[in-house]
């Protein structure tokens, strides 16, 4: 079975190259084993 | 063939030092040409299998990006009444099994698949069958919720397959490469997702920026007349972003899915769809796979502005059982034959409360058959 999640996240949008460079960072990698409750990514105070 | 040959003889043989027995009792021992051939192609197709198998994981060893190709097998696996085998299995993991042959059952599963028995809340053999093995919790405090408050924790234990922000409006995700779905496909028409996606959030100049607000406006005040007492997220958060992950769960791994924050689940959509199986090779050979097979997808607000999970279904595992609902049954025979009609939506209190969960509570659990 799977599971996909979609959601909104803070991102910062950097004014001068105007491109959105996310504040909300994923803490996995692709094919990373993870198990409920531990981070999938953080966001950060700009 | 020249050990079928070989056998041939010696049954023969033994046929006839048995007093000959006569034609018919050397016959009776004939392997009839069908049943050779049946097995000589089933070890051929099987090998080809293995070698496949071994060529794409020297690939994937390689770095190589595994690319999409559908192969005859998807076709095949196309004509099969999947549902019912799906329910099949269903019944016959529920038989109970001797417990005095539990733990010897549920040990040469954990084997098989890696499963932590350790884990387990309960002793083996209060496990009364294969499938209340399988939905087994877990003892207290095996899974400690990350109390960072600007984190996002994993809802389920598994194996990371994709993730990534939703940039592109028509909001795809990459199934492997070589192929990509739709979110809205996923979630389904009536999403609110499309508000969102649509909402641009990452244009650059401000007034735009006033207008991607405004239109986010537009979009949770839809959700708050559906909820006129959860709080707007819009106005008490800066720009967001869209971002997706795909997780895999083994057979081995704990199938219970959790809440992966804060959340307030408005609406539950469920699709009865197909049972593909949904394994690494699957994701490789069958086209739209996520989007045809039987999911329920349930949708709400946390304090970051939409969230939505879609829990998937697969052969094996047919059934997904929800903790905020109970009685939500899928899998169920199907009347007709046509492929599934629009999904069957549940509001979740219809004067918008929705089902306040708190980050880490269980949310749903799949299930054998």
């Amino acid at each position: 079975s799977t599971v996909v999640l979609v959601f909104q996240a803070p991102i910062s949008l950097s004014q001068e190259k105007g491109d959105s460079s996310s504040e909300f960072k994923f803490s996995v990698q692709r094919g990373d084993r993870v198990r409920v409750g531990e981070a999938l990514g953080r966001w950060y105070d700009q | 063939s020249s050990l079928l040959k070989k056998l041939h003889k010696t049954t023969q043989a033994r046929a006839f030092a048995n007093g000959g027995g006569g034609g018919s009792k050397g016959d009776s021992f004939l392997l009839p040409g069908a049943t050779v051939a049946t097995l000589l192609m089933l070890g051929v197709l099987h090998g080809r299998r293995m070698y496949e198998d071994r060529k794409a994981e020297e690939a994937r060893e390689n770095g190589a990006e595994l690319e999409f190709q559908p192969d005859v097998k998807s076709k095949f696996l196309r004509l099969l009444p999947l549902r019912s085998i799906s329910r099949c299995w269903g019944l016959l993991t529920s038989v109970e099994i001797p417990v005095s042959l539990r733990p010897h059952v549920y040990g040469a599963w954990a084997r098989a698949f890696h499963s932590n028995l350790e884990e387990a809340a309960l002793p083996l053999d209060e496990y009364a069958s294969l499938r209340e093995f399988f939905v087994r919790t877990l003892k207290e405090g095996s899974r400690p919720i990350d109390p960072n408050p600007r984190c996002l924790v994993s809802p389920v234990d598994g194996t990371v397959l994709r993730f990534g922000e939703l940039r592109e409006a028509g909001a795809m995700i990459e199934q492997v490469k070589g192929f990509s779905y739709s979110v809205f496909s996923l979630l389904g028409a009536n999403s609110f997702l499309p508000m969102i996606a649509k909402g641009d959030m990452h244009e650059e100049s401000s007034e735009s920026e006033n207008t991607s607000r405004e239109k986010n406006k537009k979009s949770w005040l839809r959700v708050s007349l559906a909820s006129p007492k959860v709080w707007d997220p819009v106005s008490e958060c800066p720009m967001n972003g869209l971002f997706y992950c795909v997780i895999y769960l083994n057979p081995g791994d704990y199938h219970r899915i959790h809440a992966p924050a804060d959340w307030n689940v408005l609406v539950r959509r469920h699709f009865s769809g197909r049972l593909f199986p949904v394994n690494e090779r699957a994701t490789r050979t069958i086209r739209n796979l996520y989007v045809e097979n039987e999911r329920v997808v349930l949708e709400g607000l946390w304090k970051e502005g939409f969230m939505a999970l879609a829990a998937i279904g697969a052969t094996n595992i047919g059934s997904i059982e929800l903790s905020i609902e109970p009685e939500l049954q899928t899998n169920q025979a199907r009347k007709k034959l046509l492929p599934s009609g629009p999904p069957e939506e549940q509001l979740y209190e219809p004067d918008g409360i929705g089902r306040m969960l708190k980050k880490g509570d269980e949310v749903a659990a799949f299930n054998m058959g």
